[in-house]
């Protein structure tokens, strides 16, 4: 569960924009 | 310069890219208690970035996986409700056969953000988080 949420977690954080 | 939460308030495009508008849209979202529609919306993106990658199926079959039971089995789920029966049965289908297409959350993606555009984007621009902030 918690490697599923983790992956899910790095999923969503790739597709944010990076700090400007 | 134009200040950030001017260029919020242009398109909900604008607004999701810019680290601190979506931070303030997700507080936004939270008290409405539809954060995931947002979280959703971002898996669904990096999915897609991940899937122009080679390789790698395991780790893209264990995600598809992944946000399709978080955000799309439990069918009393704010991101669920929103998605269309057919555009589930459609991801429950890739998943079943273990075939994960590129293309396999862009319909759900797109119904969620025609709803957040429709709905939570203009109601964030006139709510008190958003005006306090301004």
């Amino acid at each position: 569960i918690d490697s599923e949420d983790d992956l899910l977690q790095e999923c969503i954080s790739s597709a944010m924009p990076k700090k400007k | 310069p134009t200040p950030p939460y001017l260029k919020w308030a242009e398109s909900l495009h604008s607004l999701l890219d810019d680290q601190d508008g979506i931070q303030l849209f997700r507080t936004f979202l939270r008290q409405e208690d539809c954060a995931d529609m947002l979280d959703f919306w971002f898996a669904c993106s990096g999915f897609r970035k991940l899937e122009s990658h080679e390789g790698n199926e395991e780790k893209k079959v264990k995600l598809a996986k992944a946000i399709y039971k978080k955000y799309i089995l439990d069918n009393s789920g704010v991101v669920s409700r929103q998605i269309k029966p057919a555009t589930k049965s459609f991801i429950k289908d890739c998943i079943g056969k273990l075939h994960v297409d590129p293309a396999m959350f862009e319909q759900a993606q797109t119904e969620i953000q025609t709803l957040m555009e429709e709905n939570s984007y203009p109601l964030f621009l006139t709510s008190d988080v958003y005006l306090e902030h301004t």
